[in-house]
């Protein structure tokens, strides 16, 4: 630990210049952070980007104030059962999504402002053994359960009163399914990667499973974040948390793998990789939005990388005060969240 | 890649695999 502490970030070319500091949060609750992200919140007429941050017995929605300024609005009180993460829901507005959990996910829940009662509230959308969440555009909500029998695989429609106006069973893979990712551009496809290795791609408004895809045995546990469906293919961007150090690439972050969806064969298309020469596992976590990738790595740096080229584009280091700790797109885009575990977040225009 | 890598290549196959699949 203390020699990842001393070792300095060993890139040549990017720098924190790509990354511009706008604001910082300091939440001064003395709670450990487990997560931060973006969401649209209009009140009064007024639509604007917040800050919701999350330790594990409180979610709190952040308001910008003045420049460089920004306030606690609300903080949701979750006390009985630990927040895990929150689950970002593009391109919808006054609702904020939680995953709840012991060591895996038990609940999901939605936190909102009630018009009628004038007053904050939260309500518990899903039980269960979760294994896989997440939100789409258009108040869709995606998970994945198990039971010792089967898998559930299910699309919830999410209202503006933290209920649920409708909900869709998706067909499960045999294999646990371990993340999901929605298809920019086609709204009725999903992919999602499986504890085998698989890519699985669903049509949404059927609730068919239209295909699983062999990734290969290189990458082991693969996780997707995005995917883009271009000229028949479809392109998919994975991570690889337990992926080794290789002598071609150095420590791999992200891959993009272009699947042909009609036959299931595949190939890579680029590697997002960080300079060799550091042995070890970099990677800790990461975000995609559109074709930036961030991660947050072992020496307590982030790293952003363009995914189409392949290419580091910017690195935060490890801050004096504290290593970074969470990297997350706003859900605008072109925003980077960046924090730490004591609830400091910085807000970076990339 | 090349087309002989990944097989033949449609357009339209998220209808098509739809069309295939079992409801």
């Amino acid at each position: 630990d203390v020699a990842e502490q001393l070792t300095p970030v060993l890139l040549d070319s990017p720098r924190e210049e790509s990354l511009q500091l706008v604001s910082e949060l300091k939440d001064s609750s003395g709670s450990c952070a487990v997560d931060v992200s973006t969401v649209w919140w209009e009140a009064a007429g007024c639509r604007e980007l917040r800050v919701v941050t999350a330790s594990e017995s409180a979610v709190s929605l952040w308001k910008p104030l003045a420049p460089n300024c920004w306030g606690k609005v609300y903080t949701w009180r979750l006390e009985e059962v630990p927040v895990i993460q929150i689950v970002p829901l593009p391109n919808t507005c006054n609702l904020v999504c939680v995953a709840l959990g012991e060591l895996e996910i038990g609940e999901i829940r939605l936190l909102f402002y009630s018009s009628e009662t004038d007053s904050f509230k939260h309500s518990l959308l899903k039980t269960g053994n979760i294994k896989a969440v997440v939100g789409l555009k258009d108040w869709r909500l995606v998970s994945s359960s198990r039971t010792m029998q089967e898998q559930q695989v299910e699309m919830v429609l999410l209202s503006e009163t933290g209920g649920s106006k409708d909900r869709q069973t998706l067909m499960p893979p045999e294999e646990t399914v371990t993340a999901f990712a929605e298809v920019e551009g086609m709204r009725e496809a999903l992919v999602g990667t499986t504890a085998g290795n698989s890519v699985v791609v669903w049509n949404l408004k059927t609730g068919q499973l239209l295909r699983k895809m062999h990734i290969g045995y290189s990458y082991p546990a693969s996780i997707c974040h995005r995917a883009y469906s271009d000229s028949g293919l479809l392109f998919v961007v994975l991570s690889h948390p337990h992926a080794k150090e290789s002598e071609s690439c150095g420590s791999l972050a992200f891959r993009v793998v272009a699947f042909n969806p009609c036959t299931g064969r595949s190939t890579g298309v680029t590697f997002s990789c960080l300079p060799p020469g550091r042995a070890g596992r970099q990677y800790l976590e990461g975000d995609v939005w559109d074709t930036a990738g961030a991660a947050v790595l072992m020496s307590g740096a982030v790293a952003v990388w363009d995914l189409l080229r392949g290419q580091c584009t910017a690195v935060l280091p490890p801050d004096p005060i504290g290593h970074w700790a969470l990297a997350r797109w706003a859900t605008s885009g072109a925003r980077l969240l960046a924090g730490r575990r004591d609830g400091t977040v910085h807000l970076y225009r990339y | 890649c090349s087309e002989s890598d990944l097989g033949p290549i449609s357009l339209s196959w998220f209808e098509e695999l739809s069309a295939e699949a079992p409801p």
